[in-house]
C-alpha cells in the first residue's frame, strides 16, 4: 500500500470470522499530512468490516480533533488501504469447504 | 494513565494510548 504517512493496523488477533475488527492508527510521518498534527498518540477503534466505510471514521476522527479537515482523505485511504487487505488476507485463507 | 477515551456523538469509542517507540519510523 502507498506510504500515506499514517500507519493502521489490526489491533487484534483476526479470527477471520467477525466482522467488527480492532484497529490501531498512528502518524508516522507527519510531514506527509496536510495540517499542522497534534502528536496525540495511537488511535485504537473498532470498525466493521461489512457495513462501515473507512471515510466515514476518518471524518469521525477529525470531528474528535485529531486530524484537521484537510487530512480527512489522508487518513481514510489509510485506513480503506489496511481494511483491503484484511479482506484479502480472509479471502485467501477460507477453506473450500467453507 | 497515558491512556484517554474519546466518544465521538455517533457513538464510536476511541481510545488513545502511547505509541509504541520500536513502532515509530526513524527519522
Amino acid at each position: 500500500a502507498e506510504d500515506t504517512g499514517v500507519r493502521v493496523e489490526i489491533n487484534e488477533e483476526d479470527d477471520g470470522k467477525k466482522s467488527s475488527i480492532a484497529l490501531k492508527l498512528w502518524v508516522e510521518d507527519p510531514k506527509k499530512l496536510k495540517g499542522k498534527y497534534k502528536d496525540t498518540g495511537a488511535i485504537e477503534f473498532t470498525f466493521d468490516l461489512v457495513s462501515e466505510v473507512p471515510e466515514v471514521v476518518a471524518q469521525e476522527m477529525v470531528e474528535s480533533g485529531f486530524f484537521l479537515d484537510c487530512d480527512v482523505k489522508i487518513v481514510g485511504k489509510s485506513i480503506r488501504d489496511r481494511v483491503a487487505l484484511i479482506k484479502w488476507r480472509r479471502e485467501r485463507t477460507v477453506s473450500p469447504g467453507n | 494513565s497515558a491512556t484517554a477515551q474519546v466518544v465521538h456523538s455517533a457513538g464510536r469509542r476511541f481510545i488513545v494510548s502511547p505509541v509504541p517507540e520500536a513502532r515509530l519510523k526513524e527519522q
